[in-house]
């Protein structure tokens, strides 16, 4: 299912999977994500931007823009960031 | 600062690692040069030791690993993960592992070693990410420059909570320790941590420097325990030396390594191979005595008395010190014989113990002893 969820700004649907990515990794319970989860995954996308947004000092927006895609891109370190 | 969920932590402050697989980005010194001052960078902030192996399980296992490498978290090749490392705990608890599909480097063209180990093994002894950007804890890399590294504010904070500040167990969260520098050679409070023979030397050990001092006392400065001992590092706890066996042991936590000279034997062993009761998890002091082959150890207010011809602990020990060596006060931070005197250091002061009239026949400053 397409992700629908809004975008701020034109942004190139390799940074979209790139942010999916790196959201699944960073700021969710790992696990396969299953296909009738990936309706509510819109809703839960913008949830983790939010988040992910908030611990680096982004403005909250829950949606996917420049400077957040910046901080997605960065070399980091593998833990998650919500300590689960 | 964060914790992890339940705040795991090592329930003990002398922590095993083992490095088991090697970079071929950089020569295998470089990865255990930068592997010991990440450590340190904790190490100088909390009441933590960390003691290499080069076998068997280790509380940290570190290793270089590429993609899917058997935890679950597979790396992603170049750039994007680096590294990541687990919490406290059994098992793979505390196991660090480096994407070795980065360009590791010991300075800036490429990702600094030293800059994420220190990162990785904050999670390994029980930090989750920091949002503080001035955090050596946040999620991302920002390099750091490994000599006189010095913990930012937030993770000091952060290690102190889980364990306490150095010296005074765990206590309100300090101020960041300056940077263990030498110390200072004349202070007149100086204190010892250890002292013992070594050949035709006599050693003094405080933090992370050694004094070596020949018989004429010629004027001697503080040289860095690592550049000798490297396993050892800091906070030598005991030491002495059985002259006619050509063998020095040295003690640090529930360990003990045994060298030939500057030489280590083999891998650091357990204090429980002298006979000592589980309870005890760290000596204070320990000196051998020529003319009996008995070596003491002394252990709070006790003291225990090991046969090394026997290689075993007297019976009907431990006995109290003050019963046995009176006129020495205070707690016994280090003990040598030197011609057949037995000199107990407590705080800055050296007590001279003369075994035939049993009873403490002088009295210096404990610094008098390395020329001050």
């Amino acid at each position: 299912a397409p992700l629908r969820f809004t975008l701020s700004q034109p942004i190139h649907w390799k940074d979209i999977y790139t942010a999916k990515e790196y959201l699944d990794k960073y700021y969710s319970d790992r696990g396969t994500m299953r296909v009738a989860e990936m309706v509510a995954d819109d809703v839960s996308m913008s949830r983790k931007i939010r988040k992910m947004q908030k611990f680096f000092g982004l403005q909250v927006t829950g949606k996917l823009d420049h400077s957040t895609l910046a901080v997605m891109q960065k070399p980091r370190c593998g833990m998650p960031d919500l300590a689960n | 600062y964060h914790v992890f969920p339940g705040e795991p932590k090592w329930q003990r402050s002398s922590l095993t690692y083992r490095i088991t697989k090697y970079t071929s980005s950089l020569s295998t010194q470089d990865v255990d040069r930068a592997v010991d001052l990440g450590l340190k960078a904790w190490s100088d902030a909390a009441p933590l030791n960390f003691i290499k192996t080069t076998q068997g399980e280790a509380d940290i296992m570190i290793s270089f690993e590429s993609g899917d490498h058997g935890d679950s978290y597979p790396f992603d090749g170049p750039r994007g993960t680096l590294a990541h490392a687990f919490a406290p705990g059994e098992g793979l608890g505390g196991d660090t592992h480096f994407d070795n599909a980065e360009r590791w480097t010991t300075g800036k063209n490429g990702f600094n070693l030293f800059t994420v180990a220190a990162h990785e093994f904050g999670h390994a002894l029980g930090l989750g990410h920091s949002s503080d950007p001035s955090a050596l804890m946040y999620p991302t890399y920002r390099y750091q420059h490994p000599i006189g590294f010095q913990l930012p504010t937030d993770d000091v904070k952060g290690i102190q909570a889980l364990y306490g500040t150095k010296g005074i167990g765990k206590e309100k969260p300090m101020a960041p320790q300056q940077p263990a520098n030498k110390p200072d050679q004349c202070d007149p409070n100086l204190s010892f941590d250890a002292v013992t023979v070594l050949g035709n030397e006599l050693l003094f050990f405080k933090e992370r420097s050694f004094w070596r001092r020949q018989a004429p006392l010629t004027n001697i400065g503080p040289s860095p325990i690592a550049s000798s001992f490297p396993q050892l590092m800091s906070n030598v706890d005991a030491a002495y030396e059985v002259a006619e066996q050509g063998t020095a042991y040295f003690f640090k936590g529930p360990h003990y390594w045994a060298t030939r000279g500057l030489q280590m034997q083999g891998h650091p062993r357990t204090i429980y191979d002298f006979g000592f009761p589980r309870h005890v998890q760290k000596i204070d002091a320990a000196v051998h005595l020529k003319n009996s082959r008995k070596t003491l150890f002394f252990v709070g207010d006790d003291y225990y008395s090991y046969d090394e011809t026997k290689r075993e602990m007297e019976d009907d020990y431990p006995k109290s010190i003050d019963d046995e060596f009176t006129g020495v006060e205070g707690n016994i931070d280090a003990a040598v014989e030197v011609n057949g005197f037995i000199y107990f250091f407590s705080g800055p002061k050296a007590y001279k113990y003369d075994t035939e009239k049993e009873d403490v026949v002088n009295i210096v400053k404990s610094s008098s002893w390395i020329g001050c």
